[in-house]
């Protein structure tokens, strides 16, 4: 059962700490806001009404006993500069802290955060690189640990002996669907053009892999 | 090639369309702040000055043309949910809003979005499921294909057949050190136990699988 702190309890320091939450690890949370704290203080094991930009406030914390520290403070950029140095002085082992822009995430990262975050920027990034991976058209269980599903490739294209989807994904394409045309077991040398729907076969963790993967 | 429309060019929708138009897709987006069009402009296909809630001026720009259409104006919730109503009601084939608090991304849903995200939110709960995932204490390539790597385990305990991990992320456990003890070639019947390290090989891609996923 590990231990995590969580300064700011916006959108997103309140997502974090009720997923660990819900996976039973202690979760503390500390806000300036009354109105945050009161909406976290069910859902996690300690919540404190706190100003992070107060040194000695965070020092009573033990902020070295907690395996993770998150400073997630957005728009007073200040605070969260602030926060930052104090948690990292303070004896913090591991510090994620977020960024609303670029600009800050490097003074962050340069005063010591551990890992800097930029939720919006990050997942526009993450949402388009799922929509450049394949897209599935139909899929189904193959017994309790495989999936079968029809994917369409976009982007994918080459010889199957090429792209080793088996090494690279553990993914195995049984037939290939090209307008009327059904190939099946396609040979090595086969070559895959835009637009042709796979058959696929591969284990639950390949295929969501594979599924989440730009080629 | 895809055609993809960004409506609105804050941090979201500018990473979206920066990694779209970095993958060679057409990138058209439209942002009612000249600021925000001139920050993109050298980056897409087209940028233009357009207020999104203006349904002539969104019709104007073929939307049904589009393989996907991404609604990614925040703040301004009026907006967003105006912008994606007259967006699926001029043809979008796939409509991707994007909502800052949880009531408007039900909102949303209920006039049509294909998909909502509260990257804030989403973000939150992705950073927290990766801190309860196996953590990477080493790691090294074994050839082009293959990682190993020592982890450790967190919250990881069973016995080797009931974690199943080859079936399920592809991933071989080669020993298992605990304390002082290394157990080289464990048998099925090993109780994994938290704290322990495990010695894992496996593909890059069910690798990287297995490190990001809570188990
Ligand atoms: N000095 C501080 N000490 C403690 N908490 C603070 C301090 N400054 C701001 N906070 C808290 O941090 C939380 C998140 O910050 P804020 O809302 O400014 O950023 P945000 O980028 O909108 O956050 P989110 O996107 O996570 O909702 C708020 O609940 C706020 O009360
Ligand atoms: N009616 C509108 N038509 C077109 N663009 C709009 C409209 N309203 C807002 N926008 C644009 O949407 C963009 C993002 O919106 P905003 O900054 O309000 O949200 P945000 O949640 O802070 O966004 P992000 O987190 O993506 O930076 C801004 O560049 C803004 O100019």
């Amino acid at each position: 059962r590990r231990q995590y702190l969580i300064i700011g309890a916006g959108r997103f320091g309140s997502a974090m700490a009720e997923t660990l939450a819900n996976a039973d690890q202690e979760v503390v949370v500390v806000d300036s806001s009354e109105a945050a704290i009161d909406a976290i203080v069910d859902k996690v094991d300690h919540a404190m009404i706190l100003d992070a930009t107060n040194e000695n406030a965070l020092l009573k914390l033990g902020i070295d006993t907690f395996d993770v520290v998150v400073v997630a403070i957005g728009h007073n950029f200040e605070a969260s500069i602030l926060a930052t140095v104090a948690a990292k002085a303070a004896g913090a082992r591991h510090l994620i802290s977020k960024a609303n822009t670029q600009m800050v995430a490097r003074v962050l990262a340069s005063v010591g955060a551990d890992e800097v975050v930029r939720p919006e920027h990050d997942m526009g990034i993450r949402l388009a690189s799922q929509l450049l991976a394949p897209s599935v058209v139909h899929a189904f269980d193959l017994g309790p640990d495989h999936t079968v599903a029809e994917v369409e490739t976009h982007e994918l294209e080459g010889s199957l002996s090429k792209l080793r989807l088996p090494d690279k994904f553990g993914i195995h394409v049984i037939a290939v669907h090209r307008g009327e045309t059904l190939t099946v077991n396609p040979s090595a040398s086969f070559e895959i053009a835009k637009g042709d729907r796979l058959l696929v076969v591969g284990s639950h963790a390949d295929f969501a892999r594979f599924h989440e993967e730009p080629l």
